[in-house]
C-alpha cells in the first residue's frame, strides 16, 4: 500500500492517494 | 516511441498497457482506483470488452513482476464527439475496471491539469510500448521521450490542408532528434511537470507516419475534456463486487448435507 501523503492534490481523482508524484523522480 | 529511452521502474507509475487477445495494442493512464484514461480509437466497435486485459505496474511486457496487477474491463465510456467532427476527433475513453487498483510506489494515479494551465515552458514527456521504428519494430520495454509542445497553428501549417486540427488537439514532437509517438502508443499519456507534480495534458491520438519530422504527434488535449471526465467519475458508482460467501440456497444446503452424511457413513 502506498505511503504517499493524501489530500494534497486539488486535481486528484483518486481520493486518498496523491496523484502525479512518483517515488522515483527523473533528474 | 521513436527515439525513446528505456524508462525505469516507478518513474511513470500511472502507465497502463491495454491488451487485446493477449497483445499490447494501446496505452493508458491511471486516474483513480477504478478508472483508466485512454484513447477512444483503441476500442473499435467490433472488439469485445471481455477480450481486453489491462496491466499496471509493468515496464517489460514479457515480464510481469510482483508489482504487476491485471484487470478486466467493466465498461468503456467513449466521448460523445468521437469521430463526429473529425476522423479521430473526441479521441478520449474512460475505462472502468471490474476491481480496484491497489496503489503502491509502482502504481499511482496521474493528476488532471487545471483548466487554465499555461502550456509554455513546461517539461513534457510521453511514454509507451508503441513501435520503435517506422518499419514496425516493437519492443517489450516501456520507453520514455521528452517532447516539446508545438503550437497548434504551427502544427496546422505543417499538416497543411490534408489534415485539419481541432481546437481539442495539441501537437508535440522533437523535430531535431526525430522523437515522436508511433502506432501502439495511442492512449498513452503526455505529462508535464509543474510544481513537483506531473499533470496529464494529452492522450496519444494520431499523426501522419512516425518518422517524418514535419508531421508531429497529435494528442487529445485533456484540458478540453476535463468537465466530461470529472462528471463521469463523480456520477458513476463503483462496479458491484462479487464477494466470496457461503451460499444458503436449498441446492447447496442439500449438497453440504449429503457430503456430511457421506463422511459419517464412512466413519
Amino acid at each position: 500500500v502506498s505511503r504517499r501523503h493524501p489530500k494534497s492534490q486539488a486535481n486528484s481523482l483518486s481520493g486518498d492517494v496523491a496523484c502525479g508524484q512518483p517515488v522515483l523522480q527523473g533528474k | 516511441l521513436l527515439g525513446g529511452e528505456f524508462a525505469r521502474d516507478r518513474k511513470w507509475p500511472w502507465q497502463v498497457s491495454l491488451h487485446y487477445s493477449g497483445f499490447h495494442i494501446c496505452g493508458g493512464s491511471i486516474l483513480s482506483a477504478y478508472w483508466v484514461l485512454s484513447a477512444a480509437h483503441c476500442f473499435d466497435r467490433g472488439k469485445k470488452l471481455e477480450t481486453y486485459d489491462i496491466y499496471v505496474g509493468i515496464t517489460n511486457l514479457e515480464k510481469a513482476n510482483r508489482h504487476t496487477q491485471w484487470f478486466e474491463i467493466y465498461q468503456v465510456i467513449i466521448h460523445p464527439t468521437f469521430q463526429m467532427y473529425h476522423p479521430i476527433g473526441g479521441d478520449v475513453a474512460l475505462v472502468q475496471l471490474k476491481s480496484a487498483i491497489v496503489f503502491s510506489d509502482f502504481v499511482l494515479p496521474i493528476c488532471l491539469p487545471p483548466s487554465d494551465l499555461y502550456l509554455i515552458n513546461l517539461s513534457c514527456w510521453t511514454t509507451g510500448w508503441g513501435m520503435i521504428s517506422p518499419q514496425g519494430e516493437t519492443g517489450n520495454e516501456l520507453l520514455e521521450a521528452q517532447l516539446p509542445l508545438i503550437p497548434r497553428f504551427q502544427c496546422q501549417l505543417l499538416y497543411g490542408l490534408s489534415s485539419y486540427l481541432l481546437p481539442e488537439m495539441l501537437c508535440a514532437a522533437d523535430i531535431k532528434t526525430m522523437k515522436n509517438v508511433c502506432e501502439g502508443d495511442s492512449g498513452s499519456p503526455l505529462v508535464c511537470k509543474q510544481n513537483q507534480t506531473w499533470l496529464q495534458i494529452g492522450i496519444v491520438s494520431w499523426g501522419r507516419g512516425c518518422a517524418q519530422p514535419l508531421y508531429p504527434g497529435v494528442f487529445a488535449n485533456v484540458s478540453y475534456f476535463l468537465s466530461w471526465i470529472r462528471y463521469h467519475l463523480q456520477i458513476i458508482p463503483n462496479p458491484p463486487q462479487i464477494l466470496p460467501s457461503l451460499s444458503s440456497s436449498p441446492k447447496n444446503t442439500l449438497i453440504i448435507f449429503v457430503t456430511i452424511m457421506g463422511h459419517l457413513l464412512v466413519l
